[in-house]
């Protein structure tokens, strides 16, 4: 069982044997930005059935053969993971550097949800994929509504 | 094992459902989904019924801004079951897309389908203090299972990054509009909507007059923050919670009459009528004269027909309009009689200012809103507007009680959305 003394379970502690690998360096970074659909939308399949296209492909992206054909030095410093890394920026209120600094690793080990950030369904028309590239704008609800001026207050 | 995944992944109707929905590409088509905590699924950090609480009030959060009601199924056949959710560590539920342990990937949900959440994350109930909070992921999740994507946009619950919360979390207008262009605002006729009007003493001891506003619709009510364009968080709640003594349903009318010599409040039901004592909080037994509540109509306003469809007090005048069919009736409180004239026609005393464009009869509400310093009448999902006395100021050539072109309830009063009855009391 998980760790716990108090009465009310509250300083439960996981074992630790289970630990996510965190994103540490520009590898698991890159992985992270196609785990998640920043390198291009990951086919994100409705049915349950879950015959959902195997993750985007890393090897092309490893292999530094960005869609001109050049070869990189580094495999993963291409102009793919670069603006990718923009794009995680931006929308993540980071400076927008273009580089695996700390705040943005910081900002990738956060907790997060499973469903990737760009993500199209086969059910999704393509008019939906440009409302989720554009930053900030939800699916259809207009920006200048005034926001509720005051703070939640408690159930 | 294998006959299990097969049910789960594959009936035909399910399939069918979703392939519908697919074309559609949006969302939901039903009213009413169906939810269940798989048996498989449950965590190992929570009690079932904690876990089962997160859930339905997860699901009651959205029910609040949407035109959609939730209900938890435990007995159905599981291809019936709309949203199934579970709780499982590494590859788990015969999902595809394996979990990563703890930290990092929390949950993940299926467009119109699943939500899994990683029993490795250290998932808290409301109102306790560290670890991630179960019913913060559980609204998210629900969110991409109706049809949103993540929203890059601070307080907004659709971030992919978890934000811990000190207070409790709302559904802010932002993503209420984006669930609402999927699926429509919340639509609905009223029984009742009135502004209570409370005698406070300020910070400086002096008597100020404040009003709070209440929508009221079968057994339940909400009240409406007419400074935050919404209703109370977690209403609406039922009738008999918060007002006691008067029926817990279906209320016609209620009438505050407030002179300079009078301050009385009644709630009207079919053929009776109940006064509420205000400073009491509770309906009055009986009157001066002993006569028990609650009172015949014909026997208190003589001349005014009973059941009523609605009705409202004019301070001006002092008299209560009375509304049945198409016709109003002026109860003249001084005298104690229905004033000479009256009845009249609903289309004459409130003459539509375009042509046609005008209720007719069967009023639902008649709302004078201290908000708006307008008298409103209901019906169905439309409202008209009475001129008031600065626009015909403004405007002379308007009539006298003249009603405004119709408009819809929601397109002013924001949010009023049903829950299903079993999330009425949580």
């Amino acid at each position: 069982e998980k760790l716990f003394h108090s009465r009310d379970h509250s300083d439960i502690r996981s074992s630790g044997l289970h630990q996510a690998e965190l994103v540490s360096d520009l590898l698991s970074a890159q992985q992270y930005l196609s785990k998640y659909g920043w390198t291009e939308p990951v086919p994100w399949d409705p049915s349950r059935s879950g015959d959902i296209e195997p993750l985007e492909d890393i090897s092309r992206f490893q292999q530094g053969i960005h869609d001109s054909g050049q070869e990189f030095a580094e495999p993963t410093k291409t102009p793919l993971f670069i603006e990718a890394l923009k794009k995680f920026q931006k929308l993540n209120n980071l400076p927008i550097t273009g580089k695996l600094d700390e705040a943005t690793i910081n900002a990738m080990n956060k907790p997060r949800c499973g469903v990737p950030d760009n993500q199209t369904t086969k059910a999704r028309s393509a008019e939906a994929q440009t409302l989720l590239k554009s930053p900030g704008n939800p699916v259809g609800s207009s920006e200048n509504m005034n926001m509720s001026p005051n703070p939640p207050k408690i159930r | 094992k294998k006959r299990f995944l097969d049910m789960l992944m594959y009936s035909n109707k399910y399939k069918k459902e979703q392939e519908e929905l697919q074309k559609a590409g949006k969302a939901f088509s039903k009213k009413l989904l169906k939810w269940r905590l798989i048996g498989e699924g449950y965590s190992s950090q929570l009690s079932i019924n904690e876990q089962r609480y997160v859930f339905r009030l997860a699901f009651r959060m959205w029910s609040e801004v949407m035109p959609l009601d939730f209900e938890e199924d435990n007995t159905s056949p599981f291809s019936q079951i709309d949203i199934r959710l579970g709780f499982g560590t590494g590859r788990h539920l015969g999902c595809t897309r394996t979990f990563d342990g703890s930290g990092q990937e929390f949950a993940h949900a299926w467009f119109l389908g699943d939500i899994h959440f990683d029993d490795d994350e250290h998932f808290t109930a409301p109102n306790s203090d560290n670890g991630i909070s179960l019913l913060k992921v559980a609204v998210h999740e629900i969110g991409h299972v109706l049809g949103l994507s993540h929203i890059h946009r601070t307080g907004s619950i659709m971030q992919p990054n978890y934000i811990p919360q000190e207070s409790g979390f709302e559904l802010d207008w932002s993503d209420r509009k984006a669930i609402q262009t999927l699926y429509g605002s919340c639509e609905g006729p009223f029984d009742t909507v009135f502004d209570w009007v409370r005698m406070e003493r300020n910070q400086y001891g002096e008597l100020v007059v404040r009003y709070n506003s209440y929508f009221f619709r079968n057994s339940w009510y909400w009240m409406y923050e007419n400074r935050n364009n919404r209703t109370r968080y977690g209403d609406p709640i039922p009738i008999s919670t918060g007002w006691q003594g008067i029926p817990v349903q279906n209320i016609d009318a209620f009438v505050h009459v407030w002179t300079w010599t009078r301050d009385s409040r009644y709630f009207f039901k079919g053929a009776l009528f109940w006064r509420y004592d205000s400073e009491n909080d509770k309906a009055y037994s009986q009157d001066t004269q002993g006569r028990r509540y609650p009172r015949p109509i014909y026997e208190a306003f003589p001349g005014v027909p009973s059941p009523i469809d609605t009705a409202f007090f004019d301070r001006r005048t002092q008299h209560i309009y009375f509304f049945r069919d198409v016709l109003v009736y002026a109860f003249d409180i001084n005298r104690n009689q229905v004033a000479p004239s009256f009845p009249k026609t609903i289309t004459s005393f409130f003459p539509a200012v375009v042509p046609n464009n005008h209720p007719k009869g069967s009023i639902d509400v008649a709302y004078y809103s201290y908000m708006h310093s307008s008298l409103f009448l209901f019906k169905g999902k439309e409202f008209w507007k009475v001129v008031n006395e600065k626009e015909r100021r403004n405007n002379p050539s308007l009539p006298l009680n003249g009603l405004l072109p119709k408009r819809a309830i929601s397109e002013q009063w924001f949010d009023i959305c049903n829950v299903h009855t079993s999330l009425l009391k949580m």
